[in-house]
Formats: C-alpha cells, sequence, structure tokens
C-alpha cells in the first residue's frame, strides 16, 4: 500500500545486500579460513575481522553517496517517485518511443500546429466579419454615390432645361 | 535472452541502469579486494614481529584466497539480487508511466496522413487569411476613394444649392417659372410696345 | 553499446522540445 520512496528503497536494498554479505563472511567462517593465525592470536584475529567487517561496510557506504552524489540521485529518484505518484492512475502501458522519430515528432508537434490552425481559424473569422462590414460600408457607400449622381444628374438636367427657356427669352429679347 | 537496452530510463537518468549497476558492482568488488587486502597485509605484519613463527606467508595468501573465493561467491550471488531489484524497483520507469517531455504523446498519436492533412489545413487557412487581407485591403481602398467621390458629388451638390440659394436670395424661388415668366412678361411687354408703336403710326398718318 | 543508448535517449529527451522551438518560431515569423 505505502510507496517506500526509491531513495529509501535503495539504501534498504544495500543495507540489506551488506548484512547479507557480512552474514555470509562470518566470524566462523573467518577463523576458518585463517585457522592457524587465529589459534596464534585469537583476539588479534577478532579486531582483524572487525576492523574488515567496519571498513568494508563504510567503503561501500561511501561508495553508495558518491553515486548519490555524483548524479545528483537522491533529486532524480525524488523526482521519479513523484511523476510515478502523477501517474498512478493510469493503468494501461503509456506510450514509449516508437523507433520512428518522424512518427514519434509527429504527435510531439500536432499539439502546436493544432493551436496555429485554430488561431488561424480564429483569424480568418475574424477577418471574414470585418470585411462582412466594410463591404456593407462599400455597398452603402456605392449606393450614396449612386444616390448624389442622380441627384446632381436631376439637378443637371433641371438646369438643362432651362436651356430652352434661356433661348427662348433671347429670342424674344432679340426681336427687333 | 534479448537485452532490455532500457532506453527510456537512460532518456529519464541520463545514463543506462544497467551501467550505473556496472559501475557499483565494480567499486563494491574494489573495496572487498582492498579490505582483503589490507587484511592480508596486517596479518603478514603481525606474524613478522611474532617470532619463530612457522606460518609462511604462502600459506597465508592461501587462507586469504579461501576466504576470498568464498566472499566473492556470495557477494556475486547477492549482487545479483540486488541488481536485479534495483533494475526492477529503482532504476526503472514503469510501464504505466510517461516521462514530463512526452506527454505530448499521451493524446492522439499522429498518423502520416492526419499530419499532413493538419498541415494543409493550415496552408488553406494561411492563403485564405491572406485573400481575405487583400479583400479588406481593397474594401478600405474603395471607401476611401467613395469618400473623395462622394466629397466631390457634394461639392457639385453644394454647388447647386448655392445656385438656388442666389436666386432665392434674389426672390426667385424656381428658376424655370421665373424665366417663364419672364418669357411672358417680355413677350408682353413687345406686345404692348408693338402697340404703342402701331398707334403712334396711326396718329401720326392722321 | 551503452553509450549509442545514452546517445539516442539524450536525443529522444532534448531533439523535440528543440525541433518545437524551431516550428513555433517559424510559425511565429510566418504570422508576422
Amino acid at each position: 500500500g505505502t510507496t517506500i520512496s526509491r531513495v529509501k528503497l535503495l539504501d534498504t536494498m544495500v543495507d540489506t545486500f551488506l548484512q547479507k554479505l557480512i552474514a555470509a563472511g562470518s566470524y566462523q567462517r573467518f577463523t576458518d579460513c585463517y585457522k592457524r593465525f587465529y589459534q596464534l592470536q585469537p583476539e588479534m584475529t577478532q579486531r582483524i575481522y572487525d576492523k574488515f567487517i567496519t571498513q568494508l561496510q563504510t567503503s561501500i557506504w561511501e561508495e553508495i553517496s558518491e553515486i548519490k552524489q555524483e548524479g545528483n540521485l537522491e533529486a532524480i529518484l525524488n523526482s521519479l517517485d513523484k511523476i510515478v505518484e502523477e501517474g498512478r492512475d493510469r493503468k494501461e502501458p503509456a506510450w514509449r518511443p516508437s523507433g520512428i522519430p518522424e512518427a514519434d515528432l509527429r504527435s510531439t508537434m500536432a499539439p502546436y500546429l493544432l493551436q496555429q490552425r485554430d488561431a488561424l481559424q480564429r483569424r480568418v473569422q475574424k477577418q471574414e466579419a470585418e470585411n462582412r462590414q466594410l463591404a456593407d460600408a462599400v455597398l452603402a457607400g456605392r449606393r450614396q454615390v449612386e444616390e448624389l449622381q442622380l441627384q446632381i444628374q436631376a439637378w443637371q438636367q433641371a438646369w438643362q432645361a432651362l436651356h430652352g427657356e434661356q433661348r427662348e427669352l433671347a429670342a424674344v429679347l432679340r426681336e427687333p | 535472452m534479448s537485452v532490455d537496452p532500457m532506453t527510456y530510463e537512460a532518456q529519464f537518468f541520463g545514463f543506462t541502469p544497467q551501467t550505473c549497476m556496472l559501475r557499483i558492482y565494480i567499486a563494491f568488488q574494489d573495496y572487498l579486494f582492498e579490505v582483503m587486502q589490507a587484511v592480508e597485509q596486517v596479518i603478514l605484519k603481525k606474524l613478522d614481529s611474532i617470532s619463530d613463527c612457522d606460518i609462511s606467508p604462502v600459506q597465508i595468501r592461501k587462507c586469504t584466497e579461501k576466504f576470498l573465493s568464498f566472499m566473492k561467491g556470495r557477494f556475486d550471488n547477492l549482487f545479483g539480487k540486488m541488481e536485479q531489484l534495483f533494475l526492477q524497483l529503482i532504476l526503472r520507469i514503469p510501464p504505466n508511466i510517461l516521462l514530463p517531455e512526452d506527454k505530448s504523446q499521451e493524446t492522439h498519436s499522429y498518423s502520416e496522413e492526419e499530419f499532413q492533412l493538419l498541415q494543409k489545413e493550415i496552408e488553406q487557412l494561411q492563403r485564405k487569411y491572406k485573400t481575405e487581407l487583400c479583400a479588406k485591403q481593397a474594401l478600405l481602398a474603395e471607401l476611401e476613394e467613395q469618400k473623395i467621390v462622394q466629397a466631390k458629388l457634394k461639392q457639385t451638390l453644394t454647388l447647386f444649392d448655392e445656385l438656388t440659394n442666389v436666386g432665392r436670395d434674389h426672390g426667385i424661388s424656381d428658376f424655370r417659372e421665373s424665366l417663364v415668366s419672364l418669357v411672358q412678361n417680355s413677350r408682353k411687354l413687345q406686345n404692348i410696345r408693338d402697340n404703342i408703336e402701331k398707334e403712334g403710326e396711326r396718329l401720326k398718318t392722321s | 553499446f551503452d553509450e549509442i543508448i545514452v546517445d539516442i535517449a539524450m536525443k529522444r529527451k532534448q531533439y523535440p522540445r528543440k525541433i518545437l522551438e524551431c516550428v513555433i518560431k517559424t510559425i511565429k515569423a510566418k504570422q508576422e
């Protein structure tokens, strides 16, 4: 149930490894191998064995600490814990690189292209709406120009119509 | 047995878990050898200080090898087990886990066709957008032009209005009627003049 | 073999983002 952090798991495993290794290399076995020296110097043998065990443990834990330091392993493992925790609800196997970079890259780029497409769609729609308004304005303007032209035409005709009267008046005035 | 290169783990850790374990194995093994060597040195030194001791260095070496070979056997066995656990429980990305940098893979994976379709769609939209922009320019240009034309037309209309106003200022509300009445009045005046001239003639002759 | 694995893995980690940055730059430049 409770998830143990990877760092703690690592320490536990190394600790277990060491305990079992030391259990295997027991004092009994040590004295069996160095029997004659043991018979000659039992206290010394005990001290050497103790030192052997202590030194082995110290060296191995120093190595583990060094590896943790060097690769910033603790932080990396903690971040992996976090990633796993966040993804714990997911049951089915997650995606893995297909080995075909183009294929994998497509999915990486697709969200951005989709974004670009949506943004472009919005821009086009906005521009179309704006152009519809402009087109209405242009049509209204054309109508107004037509209107003005008709008005001017009417005036022009009215004034041109005066031309007849003008001629008649001139004729009347010119008559001897 | 196919080797699992654990590439996905290497993507996360920056090293392959197997290399990491190899590095730990070699380091641990070196320490075991070093400590054994130190043990042997201490024993030999001790024996040196003991007079008439019949244990030879070769014998001590044999003891060391015996103890070490046993320890090495146990070491490899135990390390093998630890390595398995490391590779299963610590230096491994669980199969259901996706690394953050691959988040985008979580959604829909795109086939070549779909991707090209999407790119085509984008190109079409870009063309459409350009067209709309050109249309906008054209519409704005025409609106500008209309403004100028309308101003000129209004100017002309104003001219006509001013003409009409001039007439109105001088009591002529409708030029045409005025001209017609002018023509009529002129005709009347001419008729009157003609009559007067005729009357004059008649008076002269009588 | 190990180096190849790490090399490929690093490319898989970094290149998509780098390529994406270029793609986004291109998209922005096109829009401008």
